[in-house]
């Protein structure tokens, strides 16, 4: 790794953000998620923490531009130069230049702006180029980069460290793994045979599989699910939560764990949450929800706590009476360590480790028994 | 592949310039092409070819020029 000559750094731990403009190539909120997740790989393994202002002079300006955007340094049309940045300091110095010529998207198929963001932000905390081929400060752009399964290189972190120390809460240095083993020990491979999940839930047409600190995002267009941290998109998510449901109309997915639940909107994290699962209307004897799900049709959302269930109406904001039931009176045949459940072509799918019960309402009774890895085109 | 005829030219000047934004060559060297061989700019395409991690041949062969091809950023690689 290297530094810019004198190493210039920042004086202080808390630097502020600011996004000037947007490319049109990407939904803003893919941008800001971008440019945050981009931002937490530094800080994860440094003191820095950052924070974003919507006006104003920011230590490090982030905007998109064409050719010549004011700093005499013309990008270059589609291609070769994709972006560039400053070293910290005043004015410009820190800031961050991406070339809206090229076609910027959040996966590889075009230029994935997460990665470029977080090699352009290493130069906006003062890193310079890296000779190291595996290193994220690396020059030229690698397309085949996992993102999956990225991490900083030990050479990226030797780097930053030397200028801003290890996070200050860790009693000695922060070793990144460089060795892909971002996969939790004890989470198994997508196509493992024993594979179960702690929630599922759709999200704006995808189904999100959650497990330990991780998920698979699963679209119907694209064979393979994503595989991506939690964190990455949802700071503040907890790691192996109890259950998950999409209320659609309210663009809302809910997490639950213990006797918590958050709330989140696409990339949102919304204001308020987590609040306790009691203000559902759920009796203070229950302190866990095993699974949950939301029916659009009905407007009711039903909570499975082991072998009971409770349902909540939507319009009404409360639980509806004469609840709680047992499970296998109303779901012939579904047992009672229920982990997840989501709806998919008017099916509810069960979970329970490592099976999947597909579960005709109409029907009223189990009409395929799967294993829960169904979905990945193992 | 060696390079033939204006194609060499042209892969000269992709050189050139690529030197002149990342390694700190001097700009606007006259005639770069005729001082390709001389031992400055060998020294300089060494330098770049070192540094990407690319055989030090110090000429322009083919994997260099996929490599200066490659989309990247902006920023130098050496020097201020």
């Amino acid at each position: 790794f290297s530094t810019f000559p004198g190493s210039p750094k920042w004086r202080k731990n808390h630097i502020s953000y600011r996004i000037v403009n947007y490319t049109l190539d990407l939904p803003r909120e893919s941008v800001d998620s971008a440019i945050e997740r981009a931002l937490k790989v530094w800080e994860e393994v440094t003191p820095l923490t950052f924070s974003r202002i919507s006006e104003g002079e920011a230590d490090i300006m982030i905007s998109f531009a064409v050719e010549e955007h004011g700093d005499f340094i013309p990008f270059d049309g589609p291609g070769m130069v994709l972006a560039h940045a400053y070293a910290p300091g005043p004015g410009t110095n820190g800031d961050a230049h991406f070339d809206d010529d090229e076609r910027w998207t959040d996966d590889v198929t075009g230029t994935n702006l997460f990665l470029v963001a977080a090699h352009e932000l290493g130069h906006s905390l003062g890193l310079f180029h890296s000779a190291n081929a595996e290193a994220l400060m690396y020059p030229v752009y690698k397309s085949s980069t996992d993102l999956a399964r990225f991490h900083l290189s030990q050479d990226d972190v030797d780097g930053i460290q030397s200028l801003y120390g290890p996070p200050t809460e860790s009693p000695d240095v922060l070793v990144v793994p460089t060795k892909s083993n971002s996969l939790d020990p004890e989470t198994l491979p997508m196509c493992s045979s024993a594979l179960s999940f702690d929630a599922v839930s759709t999200l704006r047409g995808e189904v999100l599989f959650f497990k330990d600190r991780h998920f698979w995002r699963k679209s119907l267009r694209t064979p393979e699910p994503g595989f991506y941290l939690i964190s990455s998109f949802w700071p503040s998510l907890p790691s192996n939560m109890d259950a998950a449901y999409e209320v659609t109309n309210r663009d809302t997915v809910f997490i639950l764990k213990g006797n918590q639940i958050w709330a989140i909107r696409g990339h949102e994290e919304l204001a308020g949450y987590p609040k306790s699962i009691h203000t559902l209307g759920l009796p203070e004897t229950v302190q866990k929800i095993d699974a949950a799900i939301s029916l659009k049709d009905q407007k009711k959302t039903y909570f499975f706590v082991e072998d009971k269930f409770w349902r909540f109406d939507e319009k009404k904001q409360s639980m509806d009476p004469e609840f709680p039931r047992k499970i296998a009176e109303n779901f012939p045949g579904i047992g009672t360590k229920v982990d997840a459940v989501f709806e998919a072509f008017g099916f509810l799918y069960f979970f329970s480790g490592s099976s999947q019960l597909e579960f005709d309402p109409n029907a009223g009774k189990v009409t395929h028994i799967l294993k829960s890895n169904s979905w990945f085109n193992c | 592949y060696p390079l033939h005829g204006s194609e060499e030219d042209a892969g000269m000047e992709v050189l050139q310039k690529y030197l002149e934004n990342y390694y700190g060559l001097e700009k606007d060297v006259k005639q770069f092409t005729k001082k390709k061989d001389s031992s400055p700019v060998v020294k300089k395409i060494q330098e770049m070819q070192k540094f990407l991690g690319l055989k030090m041949t110090g000429k322009l062969d083919s994997n260099t020029m996929e490599l200066m091809h490659k989309p990247r950023c902006g920023v130098p690689d050496v020097g201020g």
